[in-house]
């Protein structure tokens, strides 16, 4: 899990 | 999901819902940047793609759906229900200086060379100068009326929560997303100036009137 997630974020 | 993102999510769901009442109860759009309102548009359009590739929460879903929504009811208020009462005149930014570098730059600087990740890395530094419209707006008419002021500092305070976030994260959970970090701080400092007139005078019962 690092840079390229986050997409749970609005 | 910590307090300053929830806090953050709140702020920014606020200043939409402020945006929309102000524009129905008044019957008007004047003061409202219908730019920087397509601009934000297109930000949640390009963001939120994922939507139709991966499922996260109940929450995160809802909330997109309602900000990708809300943004063109918005776009439409300006440009058709309310449109005689767009200020366009004073509406003269030109986005093309906005979106062209910010183009340019997502297909450099990104985390995946893929188009989900370049249109994600887009939206990001489309938000980051998004309200520019609108804060060349104030500027040029000098002036924004309270419930204009209240929207930019919900609208403000949303990424400026979101930075307490990604401290918060990056301690308790490892988190760091340094495209979002650095966006998001330039998205913050440019709200500076107004965050500083809105405390000095709107919290004041003053409006904004800047001098000629």
């Amino acid at each position: 899990k690092g840079e390229v997630e986050g997409k749970d974020e609005l | 999901m910590n307090i300053f993102r929830l806090v953050g999510d709140m702020s920014h769901l606020l200043a939409i819902i402020i945006l929309l009442m102000k524009m129905w109860k008044s019957r008007s759009v004047a003061g409202i940047s219908g730019k920087s309102q397509i601009l934000f548009a297109i930000v949640f359009t390009t963001r939120y793609l994922d939507l139709f590739t991966s499922f996260v929460s109940i929450y995160n879903t809802s909330m997109k759906v309602f900000f990708i929504g809300t943004s063109y009811v918005t776009v439409y208020f300006i440009y058709q229900h309310f449109k005689p009462t767009y200020d366009s005149n004073h509406d003269t930014f030109r986005v093309e200086f906005l979106i062209v570098p910010v183009g340019g730059l997502a297909f450099l600087v990104n985390h995946e060379f893929s188009l989900l990740e370049i249109l994600w890395t887009f939206s990001i530094y489309l938000e980051s100068v998004a309200i520019l419209p609108q804060l060349f707006m104030v500027s040029k008419t000098g002036e924004a009326e309270s419930i204009t002021s209240h929207y930019l500092f919900a609208l403000g305070s949303y990424r400026a929560l979101y930075l307490l976030n990604w401290i918060y994260r990056y301690y308790f959970e490892g988190f760091f997303d340094l495209i979002a970090v650095v966006a998001g701080c330039v998205q913050t400092i440019l709200y500076c100036d107004f965050f500083y007139l809105y405390i000095t005078k709107v919290l004041k019962g003053k409006k904004i009137s800047l001098p000629a």
